[in-house]
């Protein structure tokens, strides 16, 4: 309906500018930087560092272009064996 | 499970893995959909003390709360954020939105990986037995990441995430999605940070098979699971009225059919449909089933449901038949009528006497559970094959268990069809896939983590492939379902799991993750994608010269260049290294063997003598595979082998071109 799709947001934990302390408040803005709406599904910080969202093809695009954006993947459907 | 410990030898070498009071320590994360709690296989009675080292959570949702954990099942998510983003919030007249399991399937898996014992388990009867997990002392902690629609890799990340903080030291996800590549595919990027912190992970290989290059979860640090059948069945004959009878499986009970011969009639006869063979919803004609024996088509729609179709029109039972696509894989289903399942030529008889015949008649009698099925086991036709689309110089898949019929744990939420229809309720049923053989070695690496708790996952993963087999003990090649001729590494792997053998391997294939992190570079992987997988930020070195062949894999797959490289003569050289872990006494001498299917293909070992003389210490050697010209897509395959007369440490080797 919104022509969102959720995607997975890697971001380069060694990029992050000194002017933030906390990794989750550089994920926030650099989200809001592209989409003032979108929010974060979730925030990973295990196996991998970064978070998830719903944007619009457009606003991927504009998020990967951004500095310490790693990858923008758009999310998979797995199923059971 | 019932059946699958004795099958493997867990039951008769109860000492075997002597500090088994460490089991308790295990934690085993599973990754499913979700658990029902007052499954007899949680019963925590004799159980000590929470490992402290357990970091984890028992949440509460609809329909559970932290109560719902004890010391067995100490922990239970859920992860809903993804999916519901996508599909909206869940609708919870549908489904609970807590770690309840609404489906089955991931209290299948998480018994099956470490039930408690439970005497007298049993579907309707069949397979009968005391059930036990793998790892029957292991703490089990699940994570609801599978709904009704489907699985989202955002909430599957979330729970790997939450898992390696939870600090689980076995990682279980019977899920598979495309063949993406590594770095674009959450459960590899997921499953390297997890071996990273020493967590083993097992996945399943899928169900495509038997077509090749059907693999999901290649990753070289994941062991990646097919699926072979164990020796116990569920005979159920079709008698026909032409005195023929043929065999067939069922877990069908229930009233049952007359003492006469019935007629039966083809679906594909009895419908509007063009596809009305395949007994899909709405397409048999009542007037023409009635009281009837219906022959069905294996495809399309749920096997289970074909049963509730010909029930639904008024027939008294149903014969279904397998198709080309699953030739004589019998895979047994607890009908809601009298049915049977018949392979590809029985269904092919059938259907030629049910159509040719004027006044064609039948029934089935149904044998219950029989043991001591030989061959077994055999590499079920589902399984999926390699060889490996993203890195064809990894030989997956890595090993066999068992897969095909495999009695575990059940939801209260569902019959043991899930059909709608179906209002039975069962504390275990019996399913198959290699959803099914994924958790037994999610299980039987729990031991050996018990066992050797320094051990690394790749170091488990070698003990499970070295002592597999990949013959039966007349010495012939385990069977493939589908072809009913020998099976290849592309089938089997390494062979079928011996847990007996793998507490003791001789000598282990460890792989660090600095070792992954050069196969990447061996793929050529840019710093960017590399970072993805591995979150370092470092570079490959320039000066390294990285090779696929050279990953201490504990199998061989050598990929014939098409062009001239290593080419001298109308004989490729190619050259792997490999080293090798003293694991079991501390001197010893190794010798190796080697074969090859084929004069085309020369293995050649240097040294082929490895002598040890203290544990742990390491050993390199290098094989030469001197390769002849074959057509493209050809395939030969061969052994490895290095004994030191009591233990054997075994490679699969493939060659393709």
């Amino acid at each position: 309906a919104d022509n969102k799709k959720t995607y997975i947001i890697h971001m380069s934990k060694h990029h992050m500018p000194t002017s933030y302390s906390d990794h989750t408040q550089w994920y926030d803005t650099s989200l809001k930087s592209v989409s003032d709406s979108a929010e974060m599904i979730y925030t990973y910080h295990n196996v991998i560092h970064g978070f998830s969202t719903r944007l619009t093809d457009q606003e991927a695009q504009q998020l990967e272009s951004l500095p310490g954006i790693l990858s923008v993947l758009p999310e998979l459907r797995y199923e059971l064996h | 499970t019932t059946r699958t410990p004795e099958f493997l030898g867990l039951e008769q070498n109860g000492n075997l893995f002597p500090q088994s009071d460490k089991e308790g320590d295990v934690i085993i994360g599973v990754l499913d959909t979700g658990v029902w709690p007052e499954s007899k296989s949680f019963d925590d009675t004799g159980m000590g003390p929470v490992p402290s080292a357990w970091n984890g959570a028992c949440e509460t949702g609809t329909n559970f709360t932290a109560s719902a954990c004890n010391k067995k099942l100490i922990g239970a998510r859920f992860f809903a954020k993804g999916y519901e983003a996508t599909l909206g919030p869940i609708d919870e007249s549908k489904e609970n939105r807590s770690p309840r399991d609404d489906d089955g399937h991931g209290t299948h898996t998480s018994t099956t990986t470490g039930g408690s014992v439970v005497a007298g388990a049993n579907l309707f009867g069949y397979a009968t037995g005391s059930a036990r997990g793998m790892a029957p002392r292991a703490r089990v902690a699940v994570y609801k990441v599978c709904w009704v629609g489907g699985c989202f890799s955002s909430d599957i990340l979330s729970a790997m995430d939450k898992a390696v903080s939870d600090n689980v030291n076995v990682l279980s996800l019977s899920l598979g999605g495309g063949t993406a590549d590594y770095y674009r595919d959450s459960v590899a990027i997921g499953a390297y940070a997890a071996m990273e912190k020493g967590i083993f992970v097992s996945c399943s290989a899928g169900n495509a098979g038997p077509t090749s290059f059907s693999l999901s979860n290649v990753s070289p640090w994941i062991t990646t699971v097919g699926a072979g059948t164990l020796d116990r069945d569920f005979p159920a004959y079709v008698n026909l009225g032409n005195g023929k009878n043929y065999s067939g499986v069922s877990l069908y009970r229930g009233p049952t059919l007359p003492d006469k011969m019935l007629p039966i009639v083809y679906a594909g006869n009895a419908s509007n449909s063009t596809s009305g063979a395949l007994c899909m919803p709405g397409t048999l004609i009542p007037e023409k089933v009635k009281g009837k024996l219906v022959l069905c088509d294996r495809g399309v729609n749920a096997r289970v449901q074909k049963g509730s179709v010909v029930k639904e029109a008024g027939g008294a039972g149903m014969v279904l038949t397998n198709t080309a696509a699953n030739g004589e894989e019998l895979v047994a289903d607890a009908h809601l009528l009298p049915a049977t399942t018949v392979g590809q030529k029985a269904g092919d008889e059938i259907r030629k006497y049910v159509i040719s015949d004027p006044n064609p008649t039948a029934t089935i009698d149904f044998e219950g559970t029989k043991l001591g099925i030989q061959p077994s086991p055999v590499v079920a036709s589902f399984s999926s094959r390699g060889p490996n689309t993203i890195t064809p110089e990894i030989l997956k898949p890595d090993v066999l268990a068992p897969g095909v019929n495999i009695l575990a744990g059940w939801t209260g939420a569902v019959g043991p069809t899930g059909l709608a229809d179906d209002t039975r309720r069962v504390g275990f049923n019996i399913i198959s896939g290699t959803s099914m053989s994924c958790p037994h070695v999610s299980g039987l690496a729990a031991l050996l983590k018990a066992a050797h708790p320094e051990w690394s996952p790749a170091a488990i993963k070698s003990a499970l492939m070295t002592t597999s087999y990949t013959s039966y003990k007349n010495g012939k090649v385990l069977q493939d379902l589908a072809t009913g001729n020998p099976s290849t590494p592309f089938d089997h792997g390494a062979g079928h799991v011996d847990p007996v053998s793998a507490v003791n391997p001789g000598l282990i294939y460890d792989i660090t993750a600095d070792d992954y992190f050069d196969f990447l570079c061996a793929l050529n992987y840019t710093a960017s994608q590399i970072q993805l997988v591995t979150k370092r930020n470092t570079t490959c070195d320039p000066k390294k010269t990285y090779s696929l062949g050279n990953l201490n894999y504990p199998s061989f797959a050598v990929v014939v260049p098409s062009d001239s490289t290593g080419k001298s003569g109308g004989t490729t050289v190619v050259k792997h290294t490999r080293t090798l872990t003293n694991v079991g006494s501390a001197s010893s001498t190794y010798k190796v063997s080697t074969f090859s299917d084929s004069k085309t293909v020369q293995i050649s070992v240097v040294p082929n003598t490895l002598t040890f003389s203290q544990v742990n210490e390491k050993k390199t050697y290098t094989v030469t595979f001197a390769v002849g010209s074959m057509p493209m897509n050809s395939n030969v395959f061969g052994r490895i082998e290095w004994s030191d007369g009591k233990f054997m440490v075994g490679s699969s080797v493939a060659v393709s071109w």
